[in-house]
């Protein structure tokens, strides 16, 4: 472990408090894409397969359950909480998101480290978290203005891995034989892809504005 | 024997 991955935990962990924060005080989930929170939950679910087969240490036991049940807790809040299902942008949510889980799983069968059941669904679960954040961004750029603690949640979830890059690097250069392609080029991928985003949220902090992102 | 801890990382 070091300073960097753990840096990057913890960011993670507090884009999950802030959108819990959000949708528990608002009582309201408007802003949030609820097929962003699908893929997340599906990557959590593919990734930490081996959470009761391989102990690593009682740190990642309990962020796996912490982040799988989150995630869930999430989805259903979303679909099923009489008072926050309401206020769902379903209209404005229509990234067709079951492409990025087909697109991803074939890629996942085509690049992965072993051809086993779990690598391929670990493998899975890197390249659907580059891409789960995709319904997320288009419904901002559909719904206009965007509330304090969305963006403050879509930063902090770009901001981790962002941070997980520099322990790859950090990794690569203290452990002789560390190699992490999928993971490395796939983090990169994600971080790209909130490039934009953290250009406007920049913008809108220095200008002290409403984020607001181009339609 | 100790398998190897590949998937360290959350």
């Amino acid at each position: 472990m070091n300073i960097f991955r753990l840096a990057g935990d913890m960011t993670h962990l507090l884009s999950i408090i802030v959108l819990l924060l959000k949708i528990y005080a608002t009582k309201s989930c408007s802003g949030i894409s609820l097929k962003t929170q699908e893929l997340y939950a599906l990557v959590f679910l593919a990734r930490y397969l081996d959470l009761f087969t391989d102990f690593i240490s009682v740190y990642n036991t309990i962020m796996k359950v912490v982040f799988i049940a989150s995630s869930l807790a999430i989805v259903w809040c979303m679909r099923l909480h009489p008072l926050v299902k309401r206020s769902y942008d379903k209209e404005l949510d229509t990234f067709r998101h079951y492409f990025l889980i087909g697109g991803t799983f074939v890629l996942a069968l085509v690049l992965n480290e072993k051809f086993t059941l779990q690598e391929i669904l670990w493998a899975f679960s890197i390249y659907l978290e580059a891409v789960a954040i995709l319904p997320q961004l288009v419904l901002l750029q559909r719904s206009g203005n965007v509330d304090n603690l969305t963006g403050q949640y879509v930063f902090f979830l770009g901001a981790y891995r962002a941070f997980y890059i520099l322990n790859w690097i950090y990794r690569y250069l203290t452990e002789p034989r560390f190699t992490r392609w999928i993971a490395c080029v796939s983090g990169i991928v994600q971080t790209g892809i909130y490039a934009d985003f953290f250009y406007y949220y920049f913008i809108s902090w220095k200008n002290n504005s409403k984020l607001k992102l181009p339609a | 024997f100790q398998k190897v801890l590949y998937h360290d990382e959350l």
